[in-house]
C-alpha cells in the first residue's frame, strides 16, 4: 500500500485523473465524491498537500498531484 | 482558459515545493 487511506487514495485518484491546466476544483472533487463529508475531503486534501502528493494551481481551491506527470 | 505567465510561474513553483515535500516525507520513512 502507498500508506494512504481508502478515502485519500479516492481522493488522490480523482486529482490525478483530472488533465487540465488548472488542476480539479474542491467543488468538482466535492461532486464526484457524492455524499462524502467536506470536512473529511478538506482534511483529506491538506494531508495529501502536506505530503506532497498535491499542489494548489491558480488558487487554494484547485490541486495538481506531483506523481505521474 | 490560458493560463497568465505569472499564474504559470506560480504554479511551477508549488509544484516543485510539493515535490521537495514528497522527497522529505520519503527520506523520513526510509
Amino acid at each position: 500500500t502507498n500508506g494512504l487511506t481508502a478515502h485519500q487514495s479516492q481522493i488522490l485518484n480523482l486529482i490525478k485523473s483530472c488533465r487540465g491546466t488548472e488542476g480539479m476544483a474542491f467543488d468538482e472533487l466535492r461532486k464526484r465524491l457524492n455524499g462524502m463529508n467536506v470536512n473529511t475531503i478538506k482534511q483529506a486534501v491538506e494531508f495529501l498537500s502536506n505530503e506532497g502528493h498535491i499542489y494548489s494551481t491558480v488558487d487554494d481551491e484547485h490541486y495538481k498531484s506531483t506523481d505521474g506527470d | 482558459t490560458s493560463l497568465t505567465e505569472e499564474q504559470k510561474r506560480k504554479i511551477e513553483e508549488n509544484r516543485q515545493k510539493a515535490l521537495a515535500r514528497r522527497a522529505e516525507r520519503l527520506a523520513v520513512q526510509q
